[in-house]
């Protein structure tokens, strides 16, 4: 399955709930192509891929397509997940409410000085010592890392050995899973903020020239 | 020129810089390769294209690189940068200091309650109100969308209306320029957090039947 494929997913997924949530019963594929971003024939193609069927007139069935992207996805049981470095962007992802309607969940956080962080949330924040105990004992299988970028690679390393499987980066540095140590690959996901601005600020310049 | 390929140039722009910064003098293409997560062979093939040559003994001569990438990626002259949402995301933004190290400068916030925002930068926090005046008297091009998703849409008509030409969406909904507002186009990136998480559960959940 192609990355994009998954990613179209996933949306189509949250989309569906939240529809489902607003009391809709049925949704055509032009509503779902809109809000997605993607064309309608697109949509009905990546549909008959998971063998979901609608009708022309009255579109797919909304509780049929909640039941089938929760076989396929997964079902909504929680899904946790940790925080290492809860700095500017650890305590702003500690604070968020927003994704318990995507049934994600930050269980803990954890910081080289946990007693110095500002966390009005109720979400535990950990020494680093009680970090592998942690994700162990929690059976923690994605975290996010949110410390200097100079800190990043040991970080994903402890991680790693102690059973995550995959992780969100936002220090700027391109993290690679140690392959010695990973016997279960390690999924890495890189959000580079700095690299984004500057993608945009590169594509203005050349629609100039062009 | 594909995605991948300018993501490609600003990675080693940016690399270069830090490391004259460091006072390298020459770099390999393997060095390049590791630190950007790519073959040396395809930097080798990056740097043919824009007729950067090297030699199998010494490298690539640094300040050739940085003159050069200069040139390509446009100078090092200051990209200035607006924030419109001053809650969690924006304020982190603000306050993060590791922009300018790659010639981002956040010049100002607006919120539609600037004087409820805990802003403890020296970047001045305006009300919507002064958005668009702002955007035109600066030339700002670049600006991060930082509001609640049922803000976004309505918040981005308003800075393409006022000049803006590249937008970094944080807001949970696909961001597209209206077209028909649109005389110049708008490049938009967007950065979903909780899809990125979802996606990191789905690999691992597929990697587990395979
Ligand atoms: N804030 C932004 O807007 C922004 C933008 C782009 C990139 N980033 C990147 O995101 C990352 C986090 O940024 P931030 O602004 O939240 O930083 P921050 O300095 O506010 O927070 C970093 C936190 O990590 C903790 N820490 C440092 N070393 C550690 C270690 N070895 N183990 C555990 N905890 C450790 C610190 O105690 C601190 O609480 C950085 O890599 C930064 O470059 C941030
Ligand atoms: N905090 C996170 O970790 C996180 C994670 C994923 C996604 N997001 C998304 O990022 C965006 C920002 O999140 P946040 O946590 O910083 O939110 P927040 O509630 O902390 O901040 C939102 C800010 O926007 C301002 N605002 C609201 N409507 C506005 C309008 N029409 N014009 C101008 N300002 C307006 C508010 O006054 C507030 O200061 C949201 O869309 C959120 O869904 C945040």
């Amino acid at each position: 399955m192609n990355k994009d494929f998954i990613l179209r997913l996933t949306k189509y997924k949250r989309l569906i709930h939240k529809l489902k949530a607003l009391g809709f019963e049925k949704v055509f594929s032009n509503n779902l192509g809109d809000a997605i971003g993607v064309t309608p024939a697109l949509v009905r193609k990546d549909f008959s891929i998971l063998h979901l069927s609608g009708n022309k007139r009255g579109g797919y069935n909304i509780d049929m397509l909640v039941e089938e992207f929760d076989r396929i996805l997964g079902g909504s049981e929680q899904q946790n997940v940790i925080v290492v470095g809860c700095g500017r962007i650890g305590t702003a992802l500690m604070e968020y409410t927003g994704f318990s309607t995507d049934d994600l969940n930050i269980v803990a956080g954890f910081d080289q000085f946990p007693e110095k962080v500002n966390n009005p949330t109720k979400v535990p924040v950990y020494g680093m010592d009680k970090l592998q105990d942690f994700i162990r004992e929690n059976n923690i299988k994605v975290g996010v890392i949110a410390v200097p970028d100079a800190e990043a690679s040991r970080v994903l390393d402890m991680m790693v050995e102690a059973g995550i499987r995959g992780v969100l980066n936002f220090a700027p540095v391109e993290l690679k899973c140690s392959k010695y140590q990973c016997e279960t690959s390690c999924e890495i996901q890189n959000v580079n903020i700095a690299l984004e601005l500057e993608h945009l600020f590169y594509q203005i310049s050349t629609q100039d020239i062009n």
